[in-house]
């Protein structure tokens, strides 16, 4: 554990709590994409079986099991509790041509030929371009709300800082895992636009448009 | 020690 990685899972689940709240506070899930938050449940879920299998420590047991109920909550209140308010006709990203690229991959390389270890990488694999039916319903929209900005820029910042959390543990710990860093670096990559953005017009323009 | 790869990470 170093102060990266720390503030990285703090802003991951600042970035979590933030939509959860905005959902229910607002009662309304207008402008986030269901699809993009039924992907990382199932991030969550396929990377988290692990729980069955291995204790690693109770901060790790703890935080992943508030991953995977906020990530079902999410969902729940977008397609069941808010469903009237759900904008379905513009969260029209094929997921397919995410999923089935990404599940091939994960078969082909990875640790371990293992079930639980191929779950594991779909789920890193998964996890790297989940957000895209997000940025793509903000596209095609053209603008977003403040606060949805705000769980963007979280969700973000938190792969960006474990990418400092691999480069610590790189030079002292000698650990690194070319899976995830791979695909790390990939997810922080498709932020970079919105992170530009948020930081010119993001501040204090509202509603936030591209 | 653990079978195949040990991920400690979220």
């Amino acid at each position: 554990m170093n102060v990266f990685r720390l503030t990285g899972d703090l802003s991951h689940l600042a970035a979590i709590i933030i939509l959860l709240l905005k959902i229910w506070k607002s009662r309304s899930c207008a402008g986030i994409s269901g699809k993009s938050q039924i992907l990382f449940a199932i991030v969550f879920t396929t990377r988290y079986l692990d729980l069955l299998t291995s204790f690693i420590s109770l901060y790790n047991t703890c935080m992943k099991v508030i991953y995977i109920g906020c990530a079902y909550a999410t969902v729940y209140l977008i397609y069941a509790k808010f469903r009237a308010t759900y904008d379905g006709n513009h969260d029209s990203f094929r997921v397919e041509f995410l999923v089935v690229p990404v599940g091939g991959l994960s078969v082909l390389i990875n640790h371990d030929f293992s079930p639980l270890e191929i779950l594991w990488t779909f789920s890193i694999y998964l996890e790297s371009v989940a957000i895209l039916p997000q940025l793509f319903m903000i596209s095609k929209t053209g603008e977003a709300e403040t606060i949805t900005t705000h769980y963007l820029f979280c969700l973000g910042l938190y792969r960006a800082l474990y990418l400092f959390n691999w480069i610590w543990r790189f030079y002292f710990e000698g650990f690194f895992d070319m899976i995830a860093i791979v695909a790390g670096v990939v997810q922080t990559v498709l932020y970079c636009d919105f992170f530009y953005l948020y930081v010119t017009k993001g501040w204090f323009s509202r509603p936030y448009r591209l | 020690a653990d079978e195949g790869t040990s991920h400690d990470e979220l």
